[in-house]
Formats: C-alpha cells, structure tokens, sequence
C-alpha cells in the first residue's frame, strides 16, 4: 500500500512539473524549478541527468517515479 | 573511485530535490 502511495506522489509531482501536460518532463522544465525551489541551476541539472536513465533528454513518468521510489526507500528503510 | 563519489552526490542531490519538492506540498510551477 505505501509504495502505491509514493508512486501516486511520484505522479503528482511529475504531473505539476510537467505543466503543458507533453507527457514527458524536459530540461527546460526542471530549470523552470530554480525559482521555486532552494537549488542551484547546476543541482538541477544534476537531478535531471540522476533520473534521466536513458540519457534521451527527456523524463518520463516511469523514470521520475523509479528516482522517487530509490530516494523513497534509502529516506525511509 | 570517482564513479561511487559520483553516485553519492547525485544521491544527495537528489535528496534535496525531492525534500524540497516534499516540503513544498504544491510541488513545481
């Protein structure tokens, strides 16, 4: 039951991140976050290439949760 | 190993993401 609540956050957030609702969440749109979260253009560059797993530029829902789930399970065991 | 230092810091990184992200509530934009 708890990892369907963190994959339905993980959707919940990539759906807020992902504004026009492309389905997918691009570079441009995690830089969006600078101004409104307390990181460094260069820390969201880095959050970007951590869950972009294919490296094609863009997140996908299943690879934004799947970073989710990870950071999930190692913040609480 | 420059890869494991790496990976550490992503994990931090992605820490903060995803705590920031949390502690918003609204989430992004």
């Amino acid at each position: 039951a708890s990892q369907v609540a963190v994959l339905r956050k993980a959707q919940e957030f990539f759906q807020a991140c992902d504004v026009e609702g492309k389905g997918f969440i691009a570079r441009s749109d995690m830089q969006r976050l600078h101004e409104e979260l307390p990181l460094s253009l260069q820390d969201l560059e880095d959050v970007f290439d951590a869950l972009d797993a294919d490296g094609n530029g863009f997140l996908t829902p299943e690879e934004f949760a799947t970073g989710f789930s990870h950071f999930f399970s190692q913040s609480n065991p | 190993d420059p890869n494991m230092k790496a990976g550490a810091t992503s994990e931090g990184v992605l820490a903060n993401f995803f705590n920031s992200l949390l502690s918003k509530k609204t989430g992004c934009p």
